[in-house]
């Protein structure tokens, strides 16, 4: 553990926590993507698999379950309790055009051909990919509440933590895992246009709205 | 380099 990977994994908790009580304390769900929410369940689900397979670390545990958690308690908040609020009309990105080429991707390129194996693989794919229904539901309004925009914010900051903590750990421990280097870049690339809005205009106060 | 997958990240 070094101080970008625990960055990152606070950042990433921040961000799920942002997330449910955004939605519980204004007991709406407006401009969130229900599509991304649906990914990332996928992600930790398949991701998280090894929960009952291996044990790595106590914090290690918690961290799969508050992600695995919270991630369906949003789910639950959007898709039931607070359903009224949800915006569909914005929410209109396909999943099924990442859901294909990340499950075939991981088919082909995987470190060993196993199920649990496959499976990681596959949710290190989606991962990168799954923030796009939200960021194209924020084009397609041209705007965020400033509170998405925190949340964005430190969910696409995690990642990038994540990218000084494998450099850091390619010379400290001599351990690099490619798959999720590469994808670990594709999506922190995936955020830049939004870095930039939120550093020039929300941090300065300003609501986070797209040039017409 | 070591590549042996050990999944200790999230």
């Amino acid at each position: 553990m070094n101080i970008f990977r625990l960055s990152g994994d606070l950042s990433h908790l921040l961000a799920v926590i942002i997330l449910v009580l955004k939605i519980w304390t204004t007991r709406s769900c407006a401009g969130i993507s229900g599509k991304s929410q649906i990914l990332f369940a996928i992600v930790y689900v398949t991701r998280y698999l090894d929960l009952v397979t291996t044990f790595v670390s106590v914090y290690n545990t918690s961290m799969k379950v508050i992600f695995i958690g919270a991630s369906f308690a949003t789910i639950y908040l959007m898709y039931s309790k607070f359903k009224a609020t949800y915006d569909h009309n914005h929410d209109s990105f396909r999943i099924e055009f990442l859901l294909a080429p990340t499950v075939i991707l991981a088919l082909l390129i995987n470190q060993k051909f196993t199920v649990l194996e496959v499976l990681w693989t596959f949710s290190i794919y989606l991962e990168s990919v799954a923030i796009l229904p939200q960021l194209f539901m924020v084009s397609k309004t041209g705007e965020a509440e400033s509170i998405t925009s925190h949340y964005l914010f430190a969910l696409g900051s995690y990642r990038g933590l994540y990218l000084l903590n494998w450099i850091y750990r390619y010379y400290a421990e001599d351990h690099y895992e490619l798959i999720a280097i590469v994808s670990g870049i594709v999506q922190t690339v995936l955020y830049c246009d939004f870095f930039y809005l939120y550093i020039t205009k929300v941090l300065k106060g300003k609501k986070l709205q797209l040039p017409a | 380099k070591n590549t042996i997958i050990v999944k200790d990240e999230l």
